[in-house]
């Protein structure tokens, strides 16, 4: 049962631990959580769409009935826009022991990016613990709805997964999803990536990321944001990420200290 | 033991004495209870992330319950303490050898798990669902 004992901040009886005690408490924790360290996060604002959207995974689990005598704290998410957990992305959870959500490591405020148009996606994925399997995956990228644009206008949303890159050559790509948008769409756009997750999990080198490409009605390529694709770091609460959903294939445990 | 039959027949007497031995000493345990220590039972703990100075990598919970178990597992092994049918054994036999067999062991007997929502070292965020975190009843084994 993961909902009921989450969240329970209790009356209990407190005492201020001594820095020694503080240490070793903070040691023995880190060993329960099965972490070597404690992370330094160079980047750990909560208003970001990938922490915003696991903390509503979070909260998918954390719902559950409150045994009486205990006060919850809810983290509270801020009033922006926040990438909804569909029912799918709930079944995922339910196989799943751990969700993972990735920053995209291209810069895309380049501006000289903006001439392109195609958008390069990088996520890195080579610190999962060995023994994990992705069960799903899924590249997010918010579209914004767009005001001058006619009733009827469309768009074609391509996400290709990167075969082969060289400085002499054109990129190889593999096409993974094709999928048609209204201009008149507001939303997170959801691209399966399970196989190639699954793919860069166990091959790490040929990890070579994504492109993203947008077509008109007529096919002409053009710039995603025409469309109202979010391919930046702004606004924060809308960035392009990607979530993995994993699957432990064995039982692992904590080594003695 | 399923094998063995030739030892379970050899000097028989032997081992119903020891148990005599051993219900009499359960049986002076039981008369003096001013003597034996608290029973087992769940004790609270709340594991603060916030008070371990954790609220930059962790982001939820901000902390969780966890209890634990303590308390001596002695004669009368009663239903508040959860006991199973191997610790009334296991008690028999510490009292008909106390130097080599310990009595049973205060220790959690049902067991349920939490989700902890945190940043990794890259500002990726893990949401890991952990098992076994929570003790929810203490018995003697």
């Amino acid at each position: 049962n993961f909902s009921v004992d989450n969240e329970v901040r209790s009356s209990f009886i407190q005492r201020r631990l001594r820095s020694q005690e503080r240490r070793e408490m903070q040691r023995e924790i880190l060993s329960i959580l099965g972490l070597p360290h404690r992370p330094r996060p160079h980047v750990h604002t909560k208003h970001n769409a990938a922490p915003m959207f696991m903390l509503d995974l979070y909260n998918t689990i954390s719902t559950g009935p409150e045994p009486s005598g205990f006060s919850y704290y809810k983290p509270v998410l801020p009033s922006q826009v926040s990438p909804m957990v569909t029912p799918q992305d709930s079944r995922f959870l339910d196989d799943a022991d751990m969700v993972m959500s990735f920053v995209n490591l291209v810069d895309q405020d380049q501006d000289l990016l903006y001439l392109q148009h195609r958008r390069e996606f990088r996520f890195d994925l080579s610190r999962i613990p060995e023994g994990e399997a992705v069960t799903a995956a899924e590249f997010r990228i918010y579209k914004d709805l767009i005001q001058k644009s006619y009733d009827n206008e469309t768009f074609i949303v391509s996400v290709y997964q990167v075969l082969q890159e060289s400085p002499n050559s054109e990129v190889e790509l593999l096409l993974l999803e094709q999928r048609e948008v209204w201009a008149a769409e507001e939303g997170w756009l959801a691209f399966d990536l399970t196989a190639t997750g699954n793919l860069w999990l166990g091959n790490p080198e040929q990890n070579l990321g994504l492109h993203l490409v947008l077509e008109d009605r007529h096919g002409q390529r053009t710039n995603p944001r025409v469309a109202g694709l979010v391919t930046g770091s702004r606004p924060q609460d809308k960035q392009p990420f990607m979530v993995a959903f994993f699957r432990a294939n064995e039982v692992r445990f904590r080594s003695i200290r | 033991s399923a094998h063995g039959h030739k030892g379970r027949h050899y000097n028989r007497s032997k081992p119903q004495r020891t148990v005599q031995d051993a219900l009499r000493a359960v049986e002076a345990a039981a008369d003096n209870p001013g003597i034996s220590k608290e029973g087992c039972k769940k004790h609270e703990l709340y594991v603060s992330f916030r008070d371990l100075g954790w609220q930059d990598w962790i982001i939820a919970p901000e902390g969780y319950a966890a209890y634990y178990c303590e308390g001596e597992c002695a004669f009368p092994l009663n239903s508040y303490m959860n006991a199973t049918n191997h610790a009334i054994v296991q008690t028999l036999v510490h009292f008909i050898n106390p130097d080599t067999v310990p009595k049973p062991c205060c220790a959690p007997t049902q067991l349920h798990g939490i989700s902890v929502l945190y940043f990794d070292d890259s500002s990726n965020v893990i949401l890991k669902k952990y098992r076994n975190m929570v003790v929810r009843a203490c018995g003697c084994h």
